[in-house]
C-alpha cells in the first residue's frame, strides 16, 4: 500500500548515506562485457516463415535487436557531470523513479520489399526502421 | 527447408542462432511480420503462371536498383527469373524508372485485365483495349508517376522501311455499337523494325482513376501506317495477351506514402 511505502520512502529519505548508497560510478563501469549492451543478431527469414509463395524478395532480413546492461554512459556529452544534473532533475520531477539508461537501436536502416498482393498484382514497398545497426544507452 | 540460415552463397551465417521454429513460434513470428509491413492478412496471389510474368520482372529490375548493397544475392534471383525464357529481352527499368523511384517510397505494378481485340469492319478503326484494377491502392495515397507499358516487336519483314503512328487514348465513355469517346493521351511515331519497351507517361489519368474509380474505364491505342491506312496493334508488332509472358502489357504506378506506417512498440 502507498502508505507502507511512503514510510519506506521516509526511511530512506531520512538516511542520505543510503540515497549516496546508489549505484557509484565504479558499478558502473564494472559492468560484465558479455551482457553490456550491444546488438544480437536476427535474422528474418520469410523463406522458413513458408511466404517464398508471395514475397518475391528479399529472402530474410537481419533485424537485429539490443540487449544488455547500460553501463554509465560516459559517452562525449554525457559525462558524470551532466549524468548527475540528469538524474538530479529526473528525481526531483518523480523522486519514485531511479532513472535507468536503457540499451535501445541508436541506427535503424530500412529495408524494401518485393511482393505479391491478392490481386497479383506487383508491390515494391520501402520500410523505415527494420534492421537495427546500432545499439546505445539512451 | 534447411535446419540452418544461410546467406546467398549457402554459407552458414555466422553467430546467427539456428533452429527451427516451433509450429506457435511461427505463428507468432507471422503475425509480428505481417504487423510490421503493414499487412492484415498474408496475400494469396493465384499464380497460375503470372508469377514470371513482365510485371515482377520489371519490379524485380527495380528493386534490384534500389537494393544496391544485396546486389550479389539479387542478380542471383533476377537471372534465375530471366533464366526461365528464351529470349532476354532489353533492360526493363530505363533511367527514368529510377528517378522515380527516388521520391516513391512505394511501387505497385498492375496485371492487364482485360483486352479487347477490336477487330472492327473496315470503316470503323481496329484498336486494343486495356483496363487495371487499381483499387488495390491502400487508401489516400498520391500517385506521383504511372506508366503504361507496351512491348513492340520488329516486324520490318512485313512492313519494310515503314512507319507506323501509335496512339494511347483513355476511354472516357463508352457507346455501346460505336466508337467510344476518347481522350488522346499521346501519339508516337516509330519504325516498324524498332523492338523494345514502350513506355507511356499515364499519371494524371491514373490520378483520375484512383479518385473516382467509376472513370476508369481503361485505355485503348490504335495504329496507322504512314499512308494513314489503321491496321491492328498486333500486325505492327504490339504483344497483347496472347503473347510471349515477360512481353505482357502491364500498368506501374509509384507512390508517395502519405502516412508513415509506425510501428507498435513491442
Amino acid at each position: 500500500s502507498t502508505g507502507k511505502r511512503r514510510q519506506q520512502n521516509r526511511n530512506r529519505s531520512t538516511q542520505p548515506q543510503e540515497a549516496a548508497k546508489g549505484p557509484g560510478i565504479s558499478d558502473y563501469n564494472s559492468s560484465d562485457q558479455k551482457t553490456a549492451c550491444r546488438k544480437h543478431e536476427l535474422y528474418v527469414s520469410f523463406r522458413e516463415l513458408g511466404w517464398q509463395d508471395w514475397i518475391i524478395a528479399p529472402e530474410g532480413y537481419a533485424a537485429n535487436y539490443c540487449d544488455g546492461e547500460c553501463s554509465f554512459p560516459l559517452n562525449a556529452h554525457m559525462n558524470a557531470t551532466n549524468h548527475a544534473i540528469v538524474q538530479t532533475l529526473v528525481h526531483l520531477m518523480n523522486p519514485e523513479n531511479v532513472p535507468k539508461p536503457c540499451c535501445a537501436p541508436t541506427k535503424l536502416h530500412a529495408i524494401s520489399v518485393l511482393y505479391f498482393d491478392d490481386n497479383s498484382n506487383v508491390i515494391l514497398k520501402k520500410y523505415k526502421n527494420m534492421v537495427v545497426r546500432a545499439c546505445g544507452c539512451h | 527447408g534447411s535446419n540452418y540460415l544461410f546467406d546467398g552463397n549457402n554459407d552458414i551465417h555466422p553467430n546467427f542462432v539456428h533452429r527451427r521454429l516451433r509450429t506457435h513460434e511461427k505463428r507468432e513470428m507471422q503475425k509480428e511480420i505481417l504487423s510490421i509491413l503493414g499487412l492484415p492478412h498474408r496475400p494469396r496471389p493465384h499464380l497460375s503462371h503470372d508469377k514470371y510474368n513482365s510485371a515482377p520482372l520489371f519490379m524485380l529490375d527495380l528493386y534490384n536498383t534500389i537494393s544496391n548493397e544485396e546486389k550479389t544475392d539479387m542478380e542471383g534471383i533476377l537471372d534465375q527469373y530471366k533464366s526461365m525464357f528464351t529470349t532476354q529481352g532489353p533492360p526493363l527499368a530505363t533511367f527514368q524508372d529510377s528517378t522515380f523511384l527516388n521520391d516513391a517510397d512505394m511501387v505497385m505494378s498492375f496485371v492487364n485485365l482485360v483486352e479487347y481485340d477490336r477487330e472492327l469492319s473496315p470503316q470503323r478503326r481496329h484498336h486494343k483495349e486495356f483496363k487495371f484494377n487499381l483499387s488495390q491502392i491502400p487508401e489516400g495515397e498520391a500517385v506521383t508517376a504511372s506508366e503504361f507499358r507496351l512491348y513492340k516487336e520488329c516486324v520490318s519483314q512485313a512492313f519494310k522501311n515503314e512507319t507506323f503512328l501509335i496512339t494511347v487514348y483513355q476511354v472516357v465513355q463508352e457507346r455501346p455499337g460505336r466508337d467510344a469517346d476518347l481522350f488522346l493521351l499521346e501519339s508516337r511515331k516509330l519504325w516498324a523494325a524498332e523492338e523494345g519497351w514502350l513506355e507511356f507517361d499515364i499519371t494524371a489519368t491514373s490520378n483520375l482513376w484512383v479518385m473516382s474509380p467509376h472513370h476508369n474505364l481503361g485505355l485503348q491505342i490504335s495504329v496507322e501506317t504512314s499512308n494513314g491506312r489503321s491496321i491492328s496493334p498486333k500486325e505492327a508488332g504490339l504483344v497483347g495477351r496472347d503473347g510471349a509472358l515477360e512481353k505482357q502489357p502491364f500498368m506501374v504506378a509509384f507512390f508517395k506514402v502519405s502516412e508513415v506506417h509506425i510501428r507498435s512498440v513491442r
